[in-house]
């Protein structure tokens, strides 16, 4: 057989080294292209919310430039004329929206932060938000966990339904902790 | 050099004076309105009344903006904060004063002319480049791409808003941005490579290169700017190791090819050619996603289909779409003429012998072969060969390409050639198996036949190593890659099964077996 | 191995790698709610 690296043996020394240090051999056995943040299954253009070379993850839609009319554009200097944002001002429905799409902001845990506070609760596994269903039963309740009907937030369908459900408290969120810096 | 006098304070008061117009709570459409005003002030202080000396602002304030980043990035390196750099302060002075360049650019002569707007738009991005290159120059490894690459991007974004004023010039305007890209490419400014990558890559200059512009008449700015890019990377990829700084620049590529080939695979079909020509032979993964492109409106046979007719599928005879001037893949030169020649007459035979020292390269210690030459040359003969099995009213298959000039070309790769030789010619080929179309039909029977028609075993097991290196490596493979592999493993003309390379290891043969399973 | 020609082109690239661009460079400036990226729980919907 050919002795270097141009043969089946030279082919093979790369395989047997991409076993021991996976560093080695990334051009010859290159990487999982479909764990590059990019959603390759989606049946739409990509590259509108491509965030770039570097990034992890698609654009989120705050992050693009939409052509809006002028007067939608905050000019920088009235920034601070403007109301802060004070979350515990607005309703239930900009803080779910606020949550569910300022994904991976500090938005997104002061949403969950300021819901939490007002008896939502977030399943860890459904990841759905749950509060209790005013006038409706407990079924059952223990030290760990409790069993009835409660709304949960469809995102999907953007409302607020009624379900039975197993609520084991292991598996509800704590507080939502802001972190230090803001 | 030699600004007049007082020109210095003149611009720095002119832009604070138009941050001040800025930060004045006016509304983005009573900025617009009372620009002129603003362009008044400028008249006055003689900044509008000559070429030079609008350019001479234009310098000014872009080294202005630029020593307030370095500015700002110094004092952070001093005194870290403690909540991390809040960005936007870097992105201040640069967002003004293009927003001022903007509206020059777009208040300057009236609506219906264009030339002197794209002149200001060319003048700034000369200015942008020319700072750029001179302080990477200066700067070496302190050089910043941060200011370069704000003011850049957001020019980008101003020019390319959907405005009346704009739209009759768009085109000219990406011309322009693509110009100024090429000037600043990475191997001329490798300091802004990951910055200049951003760019290129953005959804905003993607959209308007790949999708805005009628024609697809960006495309071909848009190969060429990433074949600057391949041309950069090709000397870092050649170890196996990578550099982290490479490997990021390196994955942030196959990032943008990986939305290239969701989104506008006919733009990766139609430059194929010019890409893998420039990529180096040993980055597998991106050269296979490049060839796995097809035409959206395809549908692809599954490879393993058992009995896969190839040569009966509509599209096999149809040639590839590919933007590819046949006529200049080999330089004009003797040997193009003699190739010719032999192309036309199968002699002289010396043709042949000579035909390696006609390929190697001598004083060049990074590489003994012209590869570029190689790829030239076998697409050139093969589709000179495709040419004369159509013009006999045939299809290609083991007689109809065997026992011709181009045949003899080929074979003479096999047998005169060393190993290295022989594995750029082998890529080469296998580089054209595509989608279903012509090409791939002829060079997939061109490389079973060299396989079946070896003098020796050591040219099989090339063959094989060569089209397993492309198997084995990660998603996605070329449709072409997989039915020539399938037909070589399958067909028992080929006596595949019987050569000791295929059972030297039991990874190797557990390869084979596995690739045998899916398709019986 | 590289030539000197490449070696420096390397050197630069590596400086250049050690401050690589950030998201918020290739965007407008949002002024009112600026992005703000921090890690939030894995259980959080992600996209």
């Amino acid at each position: 057989m050919i002795p270097n690296q141009f043969g089946i043996v030279g082919l093979l020394t790369f395989i047997r080294a991409a076993e021991s240090d996976p560093s080695l051999v990334s051009l010859a056995l290159g990487q999982d292209l479909t764990a590059l943040g990019l959603n390759l299954n989606s049946p739409d253009n990509i590259y509108l919310s491509f965030a770039g070379p570097w990034a992890d993850s698609a654009c989120r839609p705050q992050d693009m430039d939409h052509n809006v009319p002028p007067e939608y554009l905050i000019n920088g200097s009235i920034r601070e004329k403007l109301a802060p944002v004070r979350l515990n001002r607005y309703k239930e429905d900009l803080l779910f929206y606020l949550f569910y799409s300022y994904v991976g902001d500090v938005l997104q845990i002061a949403a969950a932060a300021e819901l939490y506070s007002r008896e939502w609760r977030y399943h860890m596994e459904e990841k759905v938000w749950i509060s209790q269903a005013p006038g409706m039963p407990m079924v059952e309740k223990t030290s760990t966990y409790e069993r009835g009907t409660y709304y949960f937030f469809d995102a999907h369908n953007w409302r607020k339904v009624a379900k039975e459900f197993h609520l084991d408290y292991s598996k509800l969120e704590g507080r939502p902790q802001l972190p230090a810096h803001v | 050099y030699n600004d007049p006098p007082g020109l210095q304070e003149k611009t720095e008061d002119l832009l604070r004076q138009w941050r001040n117009v800025l930060l004045s709570p006016l509304t983005e459409r009573e900025i617009t309105q009372n620009f002129n005003i603003y362009m008044h002030r400028m008249n006055i202080n003689g900044i509008l009344k000559s070429d030079d000396m609008i350019t001479r602002f234009f310098r000014i304030s872009a080294q202005r903006c630029i020593d307030d980043v370095y500015q700002l990035l110094a004092e952070d390196r001093l005194n870290p904060p403690v909540a991390g750099p809040k960005r936007k302060k870097y992105y201040m002075a640069c967002d003004s004063f293009i927003k001022l360049v903007s509206l020059l650019i777009k208040n300057t002569a009236e609506a219906s002319n264009p030339t002197p707007k794209l002149n200001l738009l060319n003048k700034i991005l000369g200015i942008i480049a020319g700072c750029l290159l001179q302080d990477h120059e200066e700067h070496g490894t302190n050089f910043q791409q941060l200011p370069y690459h704000r003011l850049m991007l957001i020019l980008f974004l101003d020019m390319n808003t959907s405005e009346p004023v704009l739209e009759s010039m768009n085109y000219q305007i990406l011309t322009a941005f693509c110009h100024t890209l090429r000037i600043v490419r990475p191997s001329v400014a490798p300091g802004f490579c990951y910055a200049w990558l951003e760019v290129v890559a953005h959804r905003a200059f993607l959209n308007r290169v790949m999708a805005l512009t009628p024609q697809q008449k960006g495309w071909g700015m848009y190969s060429t700017l990433l074949i600057d890019l391949f041309k950069f990377l090709d000397p870092f990829l050649r170890n196996t190791e990578l550099a982290a700084p490479v490997m990021t620049l390196y994955k942030g590529t196959l990032k943008v090819l990986l939305v290239l080939l969701h989104d506008f695979p006919e733009f990766l079909c139609d430059y194929h050619y010019g890409f893998c020509d420039a990529i180096p032979p040993n980055c597998i993964q991106m050269r296979n996603l490049i060839l796995s492109a097809f035409p959206r409106n395809m549908r692809l046979p599954d490879p393993f289909t058992p009995n896969l007719k190839v040569d009966l599928l509509v599209e096999i005879n149809s040639p590839p779409r590919a933007v590819i001037n046949y006529g200049t893949l080999i330089p004009p030169s003797q040997f193009k003429k003699d190739l010719d020649a032999y192309l036309a007459a199968r002699t002289p035979v010396t043709f042949l012998t000579e035909l390696r020292s006609n390929i190697q390269v001598v004083n060049d210690p990074a590489r003994r072969y012209n590869c570029q030459l190689i790829n030239g040359l076998v697409l050139y003969v093969g589709t000179q060969a495709i040419a004369q099995i159509k013009a006999k009213g045939q299809t290609p298959n083991m007689s109809t390409i065997a026992h011709s000039a181009h045949m003899d070309i080929f074979q003479n790769f096999t047998v005169d050639f060393d190993y290295e030789g022989r594995y750029l010619f082998l890529n080469a080929i296998a580089n054209q198996l595509r989608y279903p179309n012509s090409h791939t039909h002829y060079f997939s029977c061109c490389l079973l036949y060299l396989f079946a028609e070896a003098n020796s075993e050591a040219v099989q097991e090339q063959i094989t190593r060569m089209l397993l290196e492309r198997l084995i490596v990660n998603r996605p493979h070329p449709w072409g890659l997989l039915i020539t592999f399938i037909e070589l493993i399958k067909n028992p003309a080929y006596k595949f099964w019987s050569h000791e390379f295929v059972h030297c290891a039991p990874e190797i043969e557990k390869l084979f077996a596995s690739v045998a399973r899916s398709c019986i | 191995p590289l030539n000197t020609d490449h070696q420096s082109q390397f050197t630069m690239m590596e400086a250049a790698f050690y401050h690589m661009p950030h998201a918020s460079d290739s965007e407008r400036m949002r002024v009112y709610l600026p992005k703000n990226i921090c890690q939030t729980p894995a259980y959080y919907n992600q996209v």
